[in-house]
């Protein structure tokens, strides 16, 4: 672990009172390679590492803790801090709520669009979910079973009908029949796909959501910055949520795409099952990134 | 970034930046960065260029593949499994390689053992029109490992297939009766024809970080992976995790999947990805 790590740092150096500049040095560089092999995005951890050295040197090591725990304390609390804290779903307004998930291809958004439908529907409201992706074969069929699976309607046109246009009918048929939640579940696409962009671009200006969900897989590398940046100047993300915590990536990408946007991390998809959703805690992620 | 015609000092942590922007990680960068060192020593090279040249023959050293596929092998019935984690590009890179096999005069029957998923079965369907050709398939709910031996014995008898590409369901490496389920999967398989399954690809998505690695661990102990499929090379992932895979397991890169379509696949180029990395 990385307190194991440091440890090995500081038996080397030392033992004082404070934190020497040469001892952050030493243990800037496990935190550096800590950082990366969790994916975190190399220039991400290269302003990560410049300010937590900065409140490491000089500062007073706690009794109770040694120098190896001191630092790993304050390396915990600035992530914890970059994560940000947990947010709610915006459903404030008049319904009904569009929600939008959109990201890579194989990311969990279909998934995850039943598994908030689950979970809104236990809460009370009345969603309804949305096939909106007309390109990957039998993606309607799949929404559908999962619809089916949690007793909540999907509203589909086949293939080919405009995902714009799909979209667009949903909100107004939620509206005639008094549901409180639109759910949209949207292509996986490159956010270099200039047309596949557009026609988020399309889909986003029909339906006005209050949240559009930037879905990213836990196992996501450092390409994560770039795919949330590209996301996030087509249509404006009001949210992510990282999908696949359940395996043993680090989940990184989380901090890169985190750093880059500024959107809160609402949830974390846990499972392939469909209650497999719990809302985003920073503290156990910021434990997982650690390592 | 200031471009020096002279090699410099800067130039050693702009290369393992890149690779490390790559998903290389930071082991096998270092050893890169290392190895095109002492090289540019001992070779005296002067030239930023010729740097950058033979850090790409270090890699391409690492990704070129030792033997051949056993795909291509004679026999009366080749067995593909095809593995990886949820999402991964599985059922899609299968339609491809049924598609592009069968271009090659190959008669192939696709394996839908990937019983769980909703419309998984539904999606393999859709891939065999696609491709033109038959598919095996039981209902959503059954046992992967009795629609394997049903795919079997229907490519050796009615079907008369001389390749059988088996889908299964995506599974996260750390499941551990997931795992066994595909051992069982293999057990299955290697009752009915010798040697069988024959080819084990994991396949395995480009823009997957360092967790790639503990994936092809797993995936190796498990089912037994023979080559990787890297897919979604046409975004802006580098995929250089495969370099750690080579690396540390040996395990080759064979195809390559490079978009949505039938055709979006090829034989892996270890001289083009490298140039994608590095270039
Ligand atoms: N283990 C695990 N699997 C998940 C999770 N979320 C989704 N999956 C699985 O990941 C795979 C891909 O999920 P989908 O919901 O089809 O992904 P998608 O983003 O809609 O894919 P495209 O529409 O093709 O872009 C499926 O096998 C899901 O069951 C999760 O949190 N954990
Ligand atoms: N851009 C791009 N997308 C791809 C590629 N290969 C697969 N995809 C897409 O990735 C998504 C997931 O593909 P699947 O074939 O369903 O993946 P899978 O591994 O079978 O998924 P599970 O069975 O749920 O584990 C689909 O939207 C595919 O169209 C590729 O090479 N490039
Ligand atoms: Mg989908
Ligand atoms: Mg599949």
């Amino acid at each position: 672990s990385l307190t194991d790590k440091l440890q090995g740092v500081f038996d080397k150096l030392a033992r004082q009172g404070k934190l020497t500049e040469a001892d952050v040095n030493a243990a800037m560089r496990e935190v550096r390679l800590a950082l990366l092999e969790a994916d975190v995005n190399y220039k991400v951890v290269k302003d990560f590492v410049a300010r937590v050295r900065e409140r490491a040197v000089g500062r007073e090591v706690m009794e109770s803790l040694t120098p190896a725990q001191q630092v790993v304390k304050i390396v915990n609390e600035e992530l914890i801090e970059l994560l940000g804290k947990p947010a709610p779903l915006n459903l404030s307004g008049q319904t009904p709520h569009v929600l939008m998930l959109v990201g890579l291809q194989g990311s969990g958004k279909t998934t995850m669009a039943a598994k908030l439908a689950l979970r809104l529907r236990k809460s009370g409201q009345r969603p309804i979910l949305v096939a909106a992706d007309i390109y990957r074969p039998a993606a309607i069929q799949q929404l559908e079973i999962l619809g089916k699976q949690i007793d909540v309607p999907v509203h589909s046109e086949g293939t080919s009908v405009p995902a714009a246009t799909i979209a667009k009918n949903a909100v107004r048929l939620a509206r005639e029949k008094a549901y409180t939640t639109v759910i949209l579940d949207t292509a996986g696409r490159l956010q270099i796909d200039d047309q596949m962009m557009q026609e988020l671009e399309q889909v986003r200006m029909v339906t006005r959501p209050s949240e559009i969900l930037l879905i990213v897989d836990a196992m996501t590398g450092q390409e994560a910055v770039h795919v949330a940046e590209g996301f996030n100047q087509r249509v404006a993300l009001t949210g992510l949520i990282m999908t696949k915590i359940d395996g043993d990536a680090r989940g990184g990408a989380a901090l890169s795409v985190r750093q880059v946007t500024g959107v809160p991390i609402k949830f974390l998809g846990t499972g392939e099952k469909l209650p497999d959703i719990e809302p985003f805690q920073p503290d156990r992620l910021a434990g997982r990134i650690l390592g | 970034i200031f471009q020096a015609n002279e090699i410099t000092d800067e130039l050693w942590e702009e290369l393992e930046e890149t690779l490390i922007l790559g998903d290389v990680g930071v082991p096998v960068a270092q050893e890169l960065v290392e190895r095109t060192q002492k090289r540019v020593e001992r070779e005296n090279i002067k030239a930023t260029r010729d740097a950058y040249l033979i850090l790409q023959q270090e890699m391409v050293r690492i990704l070129t593949p030792a033997e051949p596929m056993r795909i291509d092998d004679p026999r009366l019935l080749t067995i593909v499994l095809v593995v990886g984690v949820n999402g991964s590009g599985k059922t899609t890179t299968i339609g491809k390689m049924a598609h592009w096999y069968k271009n090659r005069g190959r008669k192939v029957v696709l394996g839908a053992a990937d019983t769980f998923r909703a419309a998984a079965i539904d999606q393999l369907k859709i891939w065999g029109e696609r491709a033109g050709v038959d598919i095996i398939a039981h209902e959503p709910g059954a046992d992967p490992g009795a629609v394997v031996f049903d795919a079997v014995r229907a490519s050796q008898e009615s079907r008369q297939a001389d390749l059988l590409i088996v889908d299964t369901a995506g599974r996260l490496q750390t499941k551990y009766n997931l795992m066994q389920e595909l051992e069982k999967i293999k057990r299955v398989a290697a009752k009915q024809v010798h040697r069988a399954p024959h080819e084990v690809f994991l396949v395995l998505d480009a823009s997957t970080g360092q967790n790639a690695i503990s994936q092809a661990k797993s995936f190796k102990d498990s089912a037994g992976v023979t080559g990787i499929i890297l897919t979604k090379l046409d975004g802006t992932s580098k995929g250089g995790a495969v370099l750690s895979i080579n690396h540390e397991l040996g395990v080759p890169v064979r195809f390559v999947g490079t978009g949505e379509q039938i055709a979006d696949f090829a034989e892996f180029d270890p001289v083009a990805f490298v140039e994608g990395l590095v270039g």
